[in-house]
């Protein structure tokens, strides 16, 4: 069989005045960092998931993108990370939510796939299993980057306002 | 978010999917990354898919398995498919975001309703290629 590899790194309103050519030079190149991470694996006859995890592996731990370092924030100032992983020889699959300690959250959905009789573990479940599973752990505050924090200081103060004047701005409104 | 998907040198394609979710989410809200058959899916009768996006509504579409049931029981092409999905189906609802794909033959399909989308493929004949908008 040809081998091909193909990725994204999120999607969304992506605006050129907030990329300098810089940084939009930093995604270009990390995004290919994380294609060859994972090409040389299959061309060197691996496993199309293994070469998916060391793909996916770049990008967690790249602060560009919403993954893994550089992860939003929840409401409350913390990074909850899901992951999902599946092979299309057997349909097997592993997925994992609410990890906030587990360095590579891609790791841990693929042992959930290969190393349990279930798919899908969440929160602290999934963390005791990734513990039993020997993965590698990080104190919560790898993940923060001062994007995202500044991102969710904005919005929280926005909700805040939005509390204040709510009843005569229906604009803020938050799901 | 982020997400790969591969085709090996024995035929068989795989999917993956992570992320940190979506800022200011509260009440231990989930979005279709970890959900398989809406954010990841890999059949390698049909097609390997990770999807990025407003996760509510790739759940309700259930996207990445849409896509992959439309290859194996329309017969269309995985681009077409992805582009039903995504342009029509999940348009109508009100959602936003993309997909990438890889077909059993390994070629690399993205479809986004999004101004941009961060992506990239190193394909069957070695090229690389690397996208925003």
């Amino acid at each position: 069989s040809p081998i091909a590899i193909a990725i994204h790194g999120g999607a969304g309103t992506i605006l050129k005045k907030n990329l300098t050519p810089e940084i939009e030079a930093q995604y270009h190149a990390k995004l290919e960092e994380s294609l060859r991470a994972g090409y040389q694996i299959l061309e060197s006859g691996g496993s199309s998931i293994d070469a998916i995890q060391a793909t996916i592996i770049v990008l967690e731990n790249s602060p560009l993108f919403n993954a893994g370092k550089g992860a939003v924030f929840t409401h409350h100032k913390t990074n909850e990370l899901d992951a999902s992983i599946m092979e299309g020889k057997t349909l097997n699959a592993g997925a994992i939510s609410g990890v906030t300690r587990v360095k590579n959250p891609i790791l841990l959905a693929a042992k959930v796939m290969t190393e349990s009789k279930h798919v899908m573990l969440s929160g602290e479940g999934a963390e005791t299993f990734a513990k039993q599973q020997q993965l590698e752990f990080v104190a919560p505050e790898y993940f923060h980057t001062p994007r995202r924090l500044k991102q969710i200081d904005n919005l929280l103060t926005k909700e805040k306002n939005a509390r204040i004047e709510a009843p005569t701005n229906p604009n803020f409104k938050y799901g | 978010t982020v997400g790969a998907v591969a085709l090996d040198k024995h035929g068989n394609l795989a999917a993956g999917t992570s992320t940190g979710g979506m800022t200011n989410k509260k009440f231990g809200r989930i979005g279709d990354s970890p959900i398989i058959g809406a954010g990841t899916y890999a059949d390698n009768k049909a097609c390997a898919i990770s999807a990025t996006g407003h996760g509510e509504y790739f759940i309700r579409a259930a996207v990445a398995h849409d896509i992959c049931a439309r290859v194996l029981y329309q017969g269309v092409s995985l681009q077409a498919a992805a582009d039903a999905v995504i342009f029509d189906k999940l348009k109508n609802m009100g959602g936003d975001g993309g997909i990438v794909g890889m077909s059993p033959q390994g070629d690399p399909v993205f479809s986004f309703n999004t101004p941009g989308m961060y992506r990239g493929y190193i394909d069957k004949s070695g090229s690389v290629f690397t996208g925003i908008y």
